[in-house]
C-alpha cells in the first residue's frame, strides 16, 4: 500500500 | 487530530458504552439488533487489519482494539449470555442484502486493487449501512428504550462529527477521501429520521415510539 493510503481516521 | 474528530470518536466510544452498560446492567438485550453488531464486528475485523501493518499513534491503535474487542464482546452478550432475552422474531433483516452488494462494491470502487485496501474499503461501504436492521428491528416494533434510543444518537452522531472533521481537514490540510466521506454522508443521512424523532421526543421525557 502506498504512503497516502494510510488511513489515519477510526 | 481537531476538535471535530475527537468529538467523533468520543461519541463512538460512549455509544459502545452504553449499549454493554445497558445490556449488563438491565441483564437483557431485548430491542437490540444482533445483527446490525455482528456487521459491526465485521466492519472492525476488517478496517484494522491495518494494526499488523502499520502504526499511526497509540491513541489510534488502542482505540481499534477497543473497537474490535467490544464489538465482539457485544455478541457474546447477545449471542450466548443473555441470549434467553435476545428477541430474534423482530431481527429479520438479512444480512447478507447489505454485505453481498457492499462487497462487489468494493471490488468496482476502491483506491487501490490490493487484499488490504479492497477489505477496508468493505468496512468503509458495510459500515454506512451496518445499522440498518437495528433501525428495521425498532421500525418493526414501532418503538426503542429510552437508553437504546441514546446508544442510537451517540452511534449516528459519531459519523455527523467526522464529517465536520473532513470539511475541516479539507480547508486546513487540502485532505479528503471521497470514499470515506460519500459513504460517512450515506450513514449520517440514515439517522436522520431517527435524529429528528430522538429531538422531538426522547429529548422532552418521552419514549421513542413511532406512528403506527
Amino acid at each position: 500500500r502506498t504512503p497516502d493510503l494510510l488511513h489515519d481516521e477510526l | 487530530m481537531n476538535v471535530f474528530r475527537l468529538s467523533g470518536d468520543v461519541s463512538h466510544l460512549l455509544a459502545i458504552l452504553i449499549l454493554l452498560m445497558k445490556i449488563w446492567k438491565t441483564r437483557s438485550c431485548a430491542g437490540i439488533s444482533g445483527k446490525s453488531q455482528i456487521l459491526f464486528a465485521l466492519v472492525y475485523t476488517t478496517r484494522y487489519l491495518d494494526l499488523f501493518t502499520s502504526f499511526i499513534s497509540p491513541y489510534n491503535t488502542a482505540m481499534k482494539v477497543f473497537f474490535i474487542a467490544s464489538s465482539y464482546a457485544t455478541i457474546y452478550l447477545i449471542y450466548l449470555k443473555f441470549k434467553a432475552t435476545y428477541d430474534r422474531n423482530h431481527d429479520t433483516f438479512r444480512m447478507e442484502f447489505l454485505v453481498l452488494p457492499v462487497l462487489v462494491l468494493a471490488f468496482v470502487v476502491n483506491h487501490d486493487f490490493t487484499p488490504l485496501e479492497i477489505l477496508w474499503t468493505f468496512s468503509i461501504y458495510l459500515e454506512s449501512v451496518a445499522i440498518l436492521p437495528q433501525l428495521f428491528m425498532v421500525s418493526k416494533t414501532g418503538q426503542a428504550e429510552t437508553i437504546t434510543s441514546h446508544y442510537l444518537f451517540a452511534l449516528g452522531m459519531y459519523r455527523a462529527l467526522y464529517i465536520v472533521n473532513w470539511v475541516y481537514r479539507y480547508y486546513f490540510e487540502g485532505f479528503y477521501d471521497l470514499i470515506a466521506i460519500i459513504a460517512g454522508v450515506v450513514q449520517t443521512v440514515l439517522y436522520c429520521d431517527f435524529f429528528y424523532l430522538y429531538v422531538t421526543k426522547v429529548l422532552k421525557g418521552k419514549q421513542l415510539t413511532l406512528p403506527a
